[in-house]
């Protein structure tokens, strides 16, 4: 799921600003 | 059930409720106050004109972009829920694929104008008509049934906040990989939403009110779904090089 995400995933990643 | 609801304080509950309470106002894409003020600015008939005129691959190509930006506030949303970031990160996925957009439709409330039957979009209210051009009436028309019914709750900041947290938590979505650990999650926000409605002193039915709004929720996307389907069986090209990557990665 993660490797059709990537975006999402990377998102998720991100540190909340 | 008492046999299966987590054991939580008081002071836990009113805990949650403030995060997520919290979370909302920080990541929401616009205040009320702001929407508020602007919602004397309805489109112009010549406007309504110009986004009806435009061609369907246009429409839906704007319109992908504005729930994708809305979308992306959600995700910060769910990230600062507490709990939220400890589930698996297939979980996180899983949650925010099947939820988002249905935490947009109900933030879309808070930008819905009940005395117009208009709705905050790219930059002033409009109307079901301004979305003519997109060839998919009905969804239109539910979207905005949708809108007006959440309105007549009144619902509060707070009570919007935990609904939205209590949507996006659900548990029985399909590919979860730690149910139980949502599940848990879920009864918590849930008792937090009861706590928030008792303390503001909500009336009774309140709570079955909001649980039928989950499954009307359910059928919008679905209904999303199949008009896109529809969509891109017309036009494959616009929404492969033309849309957001995350507009497709969830619904693609």
């Amino acid at each position: 799921l993660k490797e059709k995400h990537k975006i999402l995933h990377q998102l998720l990643q991100n540190s909340t600003s | 059930n008492g046999e299966t609801s987590p054991t939580v304080s008081m002071a836990e509950l009113e805990h949650l409720a403030q995060n997520i309470s919290k979370s909302h106002v920080e990541t929401c894409q616009y205040l009320r106050e702001e929407l508020q003020q602007l919602s004397w600015q309805a489109f112009l008939q010549d406007e309504v004109d110009g986004y009806q005129s435009k061609p369907r691959e246009v429409m839906w190509q704007l319109c992908a972009i504005k729930i994708t930006e809305a979308i992306q506030y959600v995700v910060e949303f769910a990230k600062r829920i507490d709990g939220f970031m400890e589930l698996c990160q297939n979980d996180q996925i899983v949650l925010l694929k099947a939820g988002s957009l249905e935490v947009v439709f109900v933030r879309m409330c808070r930008a819905f104008d009940t005395q117009n039957n208009t709705v905050y979009f790219d930059g002033k209210y409009a109307g079901p008509d301004v979305f003519k051009a997109l060839g998919c009436d009905d969804l239109i028309t539910s979207v905005f049934d949708f809108a007006k019914s959440m309105c007549s709750l009144h619902l509060s900041e707070d009570e919007i906040a935990l609904f939205s947290a209590f949507v996006l938590l659900s548990a029985d979505r399909t590919w979860l990989q730690e149910k139980l650990q949502v599940e848990k999650l879920q009864q918590k926000t849930q008792l937090a939403l009861q706590h928030v409605l008792q303390k503001n002193q909500r009336e009774d039915g309140i709570l079955s009110k909001l649980r039928c709004k989950v499954s009307a929720l359910r059928s919008l996307c679905a209904r999303h779904s199949e008009n896109l389907s529809a969509f891109r069986a017309v036009y494959p090209d616009i929404v492969r090089s033309h849309f957001p990557p995350l507009y497709k990665e969830l619904f693609g």
